[in-house]
């Protein structure tokens, strides 16, 4: 289990207490959170330790306790200032996302060179790419995401490390590798259907 | 590394070799490919070696070669049919993307319980909810996205399941588990930003 895959997890942890928390909940037991994340039980509770999170067992943890350790471990006294370059199809989706602002993203900006998608006045706006170095330091931004074509996508990448984006999620079809300096998880969503479709395909065959 | 991680790369192995071939090249060195696909040489000639990829290290690997056999391996000999359920800002994202065709991935249809997104007409075309189990039967297709919001997401789930399917795609921001006649892969992308922002943090943090 990789790094990512372990803070992938207490992040999930911490979005489930914080919904157990709405629900009017105080304690919950690591086999229940465990559930709910989707992992055995034995493996929060081994995350937890990594991390030095403590519960009573038996009663179970104390849901405010954890969320403020976690939120200690993961960083949550700011907002996720994110940007996205590319305000197509999947750049429009992400900005209208309401999902977001209850895990502390807001999406500051997009950004686009087709002069259609320019709205500087609409929420959030959308500036042309020339503005991207201005926003992003104004907003002192280090997260960006990429949704532009394929063939634009190593161009757009390498120009948001050169203004000083230090993590990209892209949505191209290409993986782009990051740098010493900049930390890039590529998304494609065909490689995962073909993927899923390799597994559904092997399980039909045995 | 997971079997997943190592078709993950063989599919990306092999996006990468039709586009050299479109670009008329015929042979390729395994240390290109793996710059192309994002990994060491080494790791790509062990997942060759793995599945029985022959080719002539020296003079490198015969591009037409490789596909066939990856064609075998992977299964292309039919488009991948997929439907998407939840016609919203993501599924209609996905059903107007016209990449998914070069990659063999084709949408079917999408489903919706909004009476305004229903319109068979459309290419493709989006029916109501409870026309899902007919057309899944007559197109006899075993994969799905689902794109419902969160809340509705298990039901949708498993409503898929107990149709038949038999590969879910899920972006609701709950992980989802199948079961022994399904596998679910989840994406959530609020996730994969706060998992970027943590490990940006810790790279300026040190
Ligand atoms: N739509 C999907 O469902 C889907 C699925 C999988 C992968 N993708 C990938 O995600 C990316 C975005 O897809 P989309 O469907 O939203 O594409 P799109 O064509 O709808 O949108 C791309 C946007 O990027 C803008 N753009 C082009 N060059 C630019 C540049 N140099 N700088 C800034 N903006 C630029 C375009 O003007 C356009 O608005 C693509 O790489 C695509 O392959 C999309
Ligand atoms: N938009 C994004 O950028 C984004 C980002 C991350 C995660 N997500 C997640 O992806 C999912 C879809 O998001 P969205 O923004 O497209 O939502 P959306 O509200 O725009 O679309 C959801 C669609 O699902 C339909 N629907 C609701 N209940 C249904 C049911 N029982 N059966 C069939 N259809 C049903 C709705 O009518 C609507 O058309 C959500 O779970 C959301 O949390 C979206």
């Amino acid at each position: 289990m990789s790094a990512k895959d372990t803070i992938s997890r207490l992040l999930r942890c911490r979005a489930v207490l914080e919904k157990l928390k709405l629900l009017g909940m105080v304690k919950v037991y690591s086999d229940n959170l465990a559930a709910a994340v989707g992992v055995s039980a034995a493996l929060v509770r081994k995350d937890f330790s990594i991390f030095g999170l403590t519960g009573h067992r038996r009663g179970g943890y104390r849901i405010d306790d954890l969320l403020s350790q976690l939120n200690r471990i993961l960083g949550r006294d700011q907002p996720l200032k994110v940007l996205i370059v590319g305000c197509g199809k999947i750049g429009t989706a992400l900005m209208n996302y309401r999902g977001f602002g209850t895990q502390g993203v807001r999406i500051i900006a997009g950004f686009d060179v087709d002069p259609e998608k320019i709205n500087p006045n609409a929420v959030p706006p959308v500036y042309p790419m020339d503005d991207f170095e201005r926003v992003m330091n104004a907003e002192q931004i280090r997260v960006a995401i990429l949704a532009t074509p394929e063939n634009t996508a190593a161009h757009v990448a390498e120009r948001m490390i050169m203004a000083g984006i230090r993590g990209i999620l892209n949505f191209a079809p290409i993986p782009l590798k990051g740098g010493p300096s900049c930390l890039v998880q590529n998304i494609d969503i065909a490689l995962e259907l073909e993927n899923l479709y390799y597994f559904v395909r092997l399980g039909e065959a045995t």
